[in-house]
């Protein structure tokens, strides 16, 4: 919060001064509204709109200079900003019209979930610093039909007006933001980037250097913006210098930030049978230049300079793995030995022997900070 | 994942940043303190918020994240309010 600035009643009123021409005024009232609701839902606040004179909440959108000493800077960087609860300015949120703000797409800003962000300050948030919050500082697409808020959000703004006494029920509940201390998470997959590790889970990744004690935890489109989320596996070809992330019938190649021309494609396209409806895990072996692909019982080798599957697979994962009776989960290979990972549970091998040399568990990577 | 080469404008564009967002104050006069680089403790403070890794050094995942879409208000809580 704002050191705990709050309105001292819990009826507010609010007042859209002027429409973007990038949508329908309609589409500006239905985002401006629901934006408002994402609050009242959850605390005892009530907006009531007004056409005329000064409403608590004064809500515009303009360019560069606006009178208010924080000029906008034109398309892109600062989308919108808003002021904490008091009299006079107070309250009101301004948006940057030269940015291209939209009522559902995921080209332009949503002005739902902009509004939504600068609401949070108007009833006293300040920035969160988890990147799963609506209050996080930088803006990440979101279906605003399927958005539910936050529980960091909940937290902060029940922290000044306390809970929605008369809820909608049934109440939805967001995910949580996926947290590294949690020894039971079960991680979608792991994989390497240029000397880092990525560890996945739901909407998140977290990136591990090894001259770092703390991971950094992003949202998976904050990094690669044609991404999908709850990816099924991962690795990072060494041969061609990509990340590979997979989803369903589907594989996305990334060189940088960047999604590689004629991504995304089928999995058949590494040569995998097209009856295969996922992979669980992948791995790229730096000695061989094989990609193993686990799924199921069983793994198959792709040749990564052949662009081909090697002869001989599938083959059971036990077959090679000793111990291996679990579910494969997520694997990676890190300084020459191969991670195999089931459930919270991360097996060591050496590739070349099949020998297990131990059990670990995820916070041997993915520090717990 | 390596961006192009850090650039004079690059460094103006971080500097614009911090004094937005982290409240970074230029300090004119002929006080000189020895040990002490404002920009690179808000580029510390920023860092830290946003969970990059603490160098104190303008580097490319730094960078990255200043030119994302944000929004406006401070991230140094009281900045604008007080």
């Amino acid at each position: 919060t704002f050191g705990g600035f709050k309105w001292e009643k819990n009826s507010l009123t609010y007042r859209i001064e002027n429409y973007t021409p990038d949508m329908s005024a309609a589409e500006v009232d239905d985002s401006i509204e629901r934006a408002l609701q994402v609050w009242a839902q959850v605390t005892p606040l009530r907006f009531t709109r007004i056409y005329n004179g000064i409403a608590d909440i004064m809500i515009s959108f303009s360019r560069q200079a606006h009178g208010d000493g924080y000029p906008f800077d034109g398309p892109g960087g600062t989308l919108a900003h808003a002021f904490a609860p008091s009299t006079g300015i107070g309250g009101d949120a301004h948006f940057d019209d030269d940015e291209d703000f939209t009522f559902s797409s995921n080209r332009g800003y949503v002005l739902f979930l902009v509004a939504a962000h600068e609401f949070g300050h108007s009833l006293g948030l300040s920035h969160s610093d988890d990147p799963g919050a609506l209050m996080y500082p930088i803006y990440s697409f979101s279906n605003p039909e399927t958005f539910v808020l936050p529980q960091d959000d909940v937290n902060g703004i029940q922290s000044l007006y306390g809970a929605n006494e008369d809820p909608v029920e049934p109440r939805p509940t967001a995910p949580p933001t996926p947290n590294a201390c949690d020894s039971t998470m079960t991680l979608d997959a792991v994989a390497t980037l240029r000397g880092e590790m990525l560890f996945f889970k739901d909407s998140f990744f977290w990136r591990s250097y090894p001259q770092s004690a703390t991971p950094q935890q992003t949202r998976i489109t904050n990094f690669w913006p044609n991404a999908p989320v709850n990816i099924d596996a991962a690795y990072e070809s060494q041969q061609s210098d990509r990340v590979l992330l997979f989803k369903g019938r589907q594989v996305w190649a990334f060189s940088g930030y960047d999604l590689v021309s004629g991504y995304p494609k089928p999995l058949s396209s590494l040569g995998l049978p097209k009856t295969t409806k996922k992979v669980d895990a992948a791995l790229y072996d730096v000695a061989s230049r094989k990609t193993l692909f686990f799924v199921g019982s069983n793994y198959y080798s792709y040749d990564e300079a052949k662009e081909t599957m090697d002869e001989g697979f599938p083959k059971r994962v036990d077959e090679t793995f000793s111990g291996m009776s679990g579910k494969v989960t997520a694997a990676f290979q890190y300084r020459g030995f191969t991670y195999v990972y089931s459930g919270p549970y991360m097996f060591e091998y050496s590739l070349r022997s099949g020998r297990l040399f131990r059990v670990l568990r995820n916070s041997y990577f993915l520090r717990c900070t | 994942a390596p961006l192009s080469q850090i650039n004079q404008q690059d460094e103006s564009f971080a500097k614009n940043y911090l004094k937005t967002f982290f409240n970074l104050t230029e300090e004119s006069g002929p006080t000189v303190r020895r040990g002490f680089n404002p920009a690179a403790v808000k580029l510390m403070e920023m860092q830290r918020f946003f969970g990059l890794q603490i160098t104190g050094t303008l580097d490319t995942d730094t960078l990255a994240m200043m030119k994302k879409p944000r929004c406006g208000v401070s991230d140094q809580k009281v900045a604008r309010f007080s």
